[in-house]
């Protein structure tokens, strides 16, 4: 099996199926969704449940051709769907040109495709057994399906074991409703959650740097065992880290003054520090924050009232239209303390505050509560 | 056996991660190496024997009905973005 590298921090996940095949009765496809899902939620604490309307973890539609994606369908054969991993939402989508049937030989067996596109919801990638049913590839119609041991090995490397009936815990970061949190609090981040620098890594764990000590982030507040100190696992790495980011070649970038290092998990990768000026071309020293945005490999760095984009594949790296300034991005703060890519969505930090970015508005969402919010509650557990 | 041009084969193997995304814009040029390589990749991913050429087997592979999801998720620049 193999894993994508990001994962859902929550195990009650929530779905809806937004727009329905034409063929096929809703009730029917309601059904082998809801099959579909079981898949996996047999051998996790995942939990799926269905919605019709509000926000959900996973949405689910069949589409025509070009569907707003940019990753059109084909007509009949060829793609049969695709999902979003985790950190880009865990959508799925399915061709609606294809035959979608149920429990039949003809056709394209709808809950066998669903249940293979929810393994990319949930963070698998595909599979190089041919047995698995995270290999990519449609092998007809299977009346006996079971999950192979890969995907079960697979998923169950992202989830854990199924431990009960009612598993896993509905506290999120960043939809908690509870205000009273498990364990003990950091005292250290509940009292002053301005922080240095957040990163995920390559394993899909968030950490907060701040001075000379970092800690892991859980679903709902700060692991036990932290804070540590940051040259216990980084080693060689100083503190007061301006900021840092997980490329998607799995190597994870720290910035410091005029100084950057490379690491792969905490192994420093190579001779370092180096110059800035010298590996990120056109990026100013003394920078606050950086994310990476993982489906283009572009990376954005922010300073003060400006930002700047460095596409490594680019010469230069960084067009000459840039730096530009952050309040193009309406409602975001200058001279951020970090920022965050988490499920989709660019998160940044200052004081003790933290602003959910959208994309696809280019603007500060709008919610309720309204953000500014504060990190120590949402994010560290306090 | 389905047809399949060197042309189309490149495509499959681009669109699934085999190869970096086809640029219509720039002149990029994949050599023969690349594309015996990215062949190769592809056989060795999919469990076929593995000859770095398009024979009737890897063919018939690539027009098959599959999953639209990269085979390699890093190996181009656009991953299954949003943006």
């Amino acid at each position: 099996y193999a894993l994508q590298g990001s994962r859902w921090r929550v195990k009650k996940l929530t779905y809806k199926i937004s727009k329905y095949p034409t063929l096929l009765e809703k009730k029917v496809v309601d059904k082998d969704i809801s099959r579909a899902f079981a898949v996996w939620s047999e051998y996790t604490d995942l939990t799926f449940t269905q919605k019709r309307s509000g926000q959900v973890h996973i949405e689910i539609r069949f589409e025509r051709g070009e569907h707003g994606d940019g990753d059109p369908f084909d007509g009949p054969g060829g793609t049969l769907a695709h999902a979003y991993f985790p950190v880009y939402g865990g959508d799925a989508h399915f061709d609606e040109s294809e035959h979608w049937t149920v429990n039949s030989y003809r056709g394209t067996n709808l809950f066998q495709v669903a249940a293979h596109e929810f393994g990319h919801s949930l963070g698998l990638s595909h599979s190089d057994i041919k047995s698995a049913l995270m290999a990519p590839f449609y092998r007809g119609y299977d009346p006996d399906f079971v999950l192979d041991s890969d995907d079960i090995q697979g998923i169950q490397a992202l989830y854990g074991t199924r431990t009960s009936k009612i598993g896993g815990t509905d506290t999120n970061v960043h939809h908690r409703t509870t205000a009273s949190p498990t364990g003990e609090e950091d005292q250290e981040l509940c009292s002053d959650p301005k922080v240095d620098t957040m990163f995920n890594s390559a394993d899909g764990n968030t950490y907060v740097f701040k001075g000379d000590h970092y800690w892991k982030l859980t679903s709902d507040g700060v692991a036990s065992g932290y804070p540590r100190p940051i040259t216990t696992t980084w080693r060689g790495l100083p503190g007061n880290i301006d900021a840092a980011f997980t490329y998607k070649n799995g190597k994870t970038y720290f910035f410091k003054g005029s100084k950057y290092w490379r690491y792969v998990g905490g192994r420093m990768d190579g001779d370092y520090p180096k110059d800035i000026s010298e590996g990120f071309t056109g990026i100013p020293d003394n920078i606050d924050a950086a994310t990476v945005w993982t489906g283009n490999g572009k990376i954005y760095f922010y300073k003060g009232t400006k930002f700047w984009r460095f596409d490594p594949s680019q010469k230069p790296p960084v067009k000459s239209t840039y730096p530009k300034l952050i309040s193009n991005w309406e409602g975001l703060p200058n001279n951020v303390d970090a920022a965050l890519t988490y499920h989709g969505f660019t998160y940044f930090f200052k004081d003790k505050a933290y602003y959910r970015f959208n994309d696809r508005t280019f603007s500060v969402d709008i919610a309720d509560p309204a953000f500014p919010r504060a990190t120590a509650y949402w994010w560290f557990g306090c | 056996v389905p047809l399949m041009s060197e042309n189309g084969a490149m495509r499959y193997l681009s669109q699934f991660g085999y190869l970096p995304p086809s640029n219509p814009s720039s002149s990029q040029i994949i050599t023969k190496e690349t594309m015996s390589k990215a062949i190769t990749d592809f056989q060795s991913f999919a469990g076929l024997n593995v000859t770095g050429f398009l024979d009737n087997e890897t063919i018939t592979l690539m027009s098959a009905p599959r999953c639209g999801v990269k085979d390699k998720v890093g190996a181009s620049s656009d991953g299954r973005s949003k943006r």
